[in-house]
């Protein structure tokens, strides 16, 4: 039975965003892309 | 990442911030459950240890890699980061996994399209090389959970990765679950030799059938066959697809007088956890009157023989197909598990076959989806499919629906619908946690990767109309009708339009036999409300009231001991914070300084009173000598 469109709410909204999707959409600007670094560039 | 010093110990201490979703909080403890199943990797609330992982909603979905040994060490799991896989990806960075494609043999197996890449965002395609990262010796692997999906960081729409071997094109950037070589190298950096909650696997493969023993009381056997002239014709592990292999365990009843009975028991087994889910496929080709008991043989003190305790009768068993089981055991020592078969009355030309056994001391799913001849259903045009209705735990009615429309990608959504127990429920629906799991039908349990998202019912969510989205189905959602002419409401549906790509549910045994099974399980997840220090199970409604009544200061907290709230302040290898609300901060160096001043101090004070005691004695005997002169000389005088 196809459900009406509106009657089911989609919380990836459509799209599969991987994890470095959802960081870049925030602006986040870190290390390969989910990995948290140290001022001093390395590896905190 | 290479250095001992970045391992965790075996337990890692953890920390659910307040902060995080409740979704986030169900689906992060779900993600542990994967790690006790598939490595020796165990995580526990924080109780004061000096490394720690603070898991919090930061912006985005991210980690460190390794222990970095900062105390209080931050994992973020952001908005829309409450997938499983990505959990499980993010600790695996913590655990010290750098990303697969940054290993230093990458260049051999795939290639990374430098012109695609979004200006700027070159660096995240580095490679360490083998003094920094060490692959385990273990091969390259394109199913990592670890690994960038080809569209990582692309301008446009072609791939920024791309695979030597064209068929793996679409495999790398799975979210799924642990890869077999992700788990071959975390057991292996972590010297892990068993898992946590791993108990047994069971294919019949080999002759030796696992150690299950005959029961000698009985009056039958289960043979191990390869197939049933009346069915099945293959057994469920291999479906037929491998010659003088796949084998099962069958039942023949057509041999056998009504109450017969055959008892194949499984070696003995040690319980840790006290908690036990037992799977397995069953098929009937006897008659529908024959029935399947499984039984727990425990021993205990004095009892020789283990006592036999009936846990599930499956009667009326469907004839001619393999139906997937799970039975929910509560065993706390040394047992057995027991499959007797029991011949009913009524004709029989075949018997019970049993294939693929799994027994781990993990939850069972509450609910199994079995979804029958899918392939045509996945073939149809404009299909979806509502599954039957089901109960939660807690009473409340609810309804799966999948969606198939799309030519890429299948959807899966929760439903509340109303049920029997509405005017006693509680509305709208609060904290209740719908898991929806699409099985891989691998035999053994260890080398599946589990397709799962969770949902999770937020009482306060409001639709577009400005109804609660998780109102009473009778209120706020639509009238439809059971195949059986019964009618009911249906609330509106909550989940996602990408749950799995067509052509990932088409890999690995998610469809074995034309079947899928969607397991389900909703579960009320209210007691992660509100404490950081989420104990593990759940804590007593004293525990949040205690605790709501203490505030710990820089970032202690508040646990419940003996019945009072009580504050566990954070620490560092040098630093800790102390006091009723760890209001007063302690180092090393304090202590240092401390010892040093009060040595100092104790010993100036020494100094001061023996001096003085000196000064004083000297004194005194020189005001003595003085006297004694004087009366010398006048005794003198009266002498002249």
């Amino acid at each position: 039975l196809p459900a009406p469109e509106k009657f089911v709410k989609d919380i990836d909204g459509g799209i599969d965003q991987d994890i470095f999707d959802i960081n870049q959409g925030l602006g986040l600007d870190l290390f390969e892309g989910d990995i948290k670094l140290e001022a001093n560039g390395k590896n905190s | 990442i290479i250095g001992d010093h970045k391992r965790w110990p075996h337990t890692i201490p953890y920390v659910l911030e307040d902060s995080l979703e409740m979704n986030a909080k169900g689906v992060i403890l779900n993600a542990f459950e994967r790690y006790r199943l598939k490595t020796c990797i165990d995580f526990k609330p924080w109780s004061g240890e000096a490394n720690y992982i603070s898991v919090f909603k930061g912006s985005g979905c991210w980690s460190s890699v390794g222990n970095i040994h900062a105390g209080k060490q931050e994992l973020s799991i952001g908005t829309n980061c409450d997938r499983i896989a990505t959990v499980q990806h993010e600790f695996l960075h913590a655990l010290g996994f750098w990303h697969e494609q940054s290993r230093a043999d990458r260049d051999d197996y795939v290639i990374i399209v430098w012109d695609r890449i979004q200006p700027g965002k070159e660096h995240n395609f580095n490679i360490y090389n083998d003094s920094v990262s060490d692959s385990l010796n273990v091969p390259y692997d394109y199913t990592s959970v670890m690994h960038y999906s080809k569209t990582a960081f692309q301008n446009g729409t072609e791939s920024t990765i791309v695979t030597r071997i064209s068929e793996f094109e679409d495999v790398i950037g799975q979210r799924m679950d642990f890869s077999d070589y992700d788990l071959l190298k975390l057991n292996q950096l972590y010297n892990c030799t068993s898992s946590l909650s791993f108990m047994d696997s069971c294919d019949f493969e080999l002759e030796n059938i696992c150690g299950m023993i005959q029961s000698s009381g009985d009056s039958a056997d289960w043979q191990r066959v390869s197939q049933v002239l009346s069915g099945p014709e293959s057994d469920h592990s291999k479906m037929g697809q491998c010659k003088d292999s796949g084998f099962f365990m069958h039942f023949n009843t057509s041999i056998l007088n009504e109450g017969a009975t055959a008892m194949l028991e499984s070696r003995l087994l040690y319980p840790k956890r006290g908690f036990q889910c037992l799977e397995f496929y069953l098929y009937n080709s006897g008659s529908g009157n024959d029935q399947l008991n499984i039984y727990t043989r425990e021993y205990t003190t004095g009892q020789q023989g283990g006592v036999l305790t009936l846990q599930r009768q499956i009667k009326e068993v469907p004839i001619g197909s393999w139906q997937l089981h799970y039975v929910t055991l509560q065993v706390t020592k040394k047992f057995r598990v027991v499959f007797e078969g029991l011949r009913g009355p009524g004709t029989s030309s075949g018997g019970l076959s049993i294939d693929d056994i799994n027994l781990s001391e993990t939850r069972c799913p509450h609910h199994i989806w079995h979804i029958q001849n899918f392939t045509q259903i996945l073939g149809g045009q404009d299909t979806s499919v509502y599954s039957p209705p089901f109960y939660s735990s807690k009473g409340y009615a609810f309804q799966i629906y999948m969606d198939l429309r799309s030519s890429t990608n299948v959807g899966i959504y929760f439903h509340l619908i109303s049920g029997a127990n509405d005017d006693q429920l509680q509305w709208p629906c609060p904290w209740q946690q719908a898991t929806m799991t699409l099985l891989d039908q691998n035999p053994d349990i260890r080398q599946r990767m589990f397709n799962q998202r969770s949902i999770t019912t937020d009482p306060t969510m409001t639709s577009d109309n400005g109804s609660y989205f998780w109102d009473r189905p009778s209120k706020v959602g639509v009238t439809d009708v059971f195949p059986n002419g019964t009618q009911f409401s249906r609330g509106i549906g909550y989940g996602t339009t990408v749950f799995i790509t067509r052509e990932r549910l088409k890999s690995r045994e998610f469809i074995k036999g034309d079947d899928i099974y969607i397991l389900l399980t909703v579960e009320d997840i209210s007691h992660l409300n509100s404490t950081s220090a989420v104990p593990d199970p759940v804590p007593t409604l004293a525990v949040h009231n205690a605790c709501s009544e203490v505030v710990c200061q820089n970032g202690g907290i508040c646990v419940v001991q003996d019945g009072r709230a009580e504050c566990k302040c954070p620490a560092g290898e040098d630093w800790w914070y102390m006091g009723k609300r760890c209001e007063k901060r302690g180092s090393t160096r304090d202590t240092v300084i401390i010892a040093v001043s009060s040595t100092v101090t104790v010993f100036a004070v020494m100094l001061i009173i023996t001096l003085v005691s000196v000064y004083c004695t000297r004194r005194k005997y020189r005001k003595k000598a003085r006297a004694n002169t004087a009366a010398m000389t006048l005794e003198n005088q009266h002498a002249f």
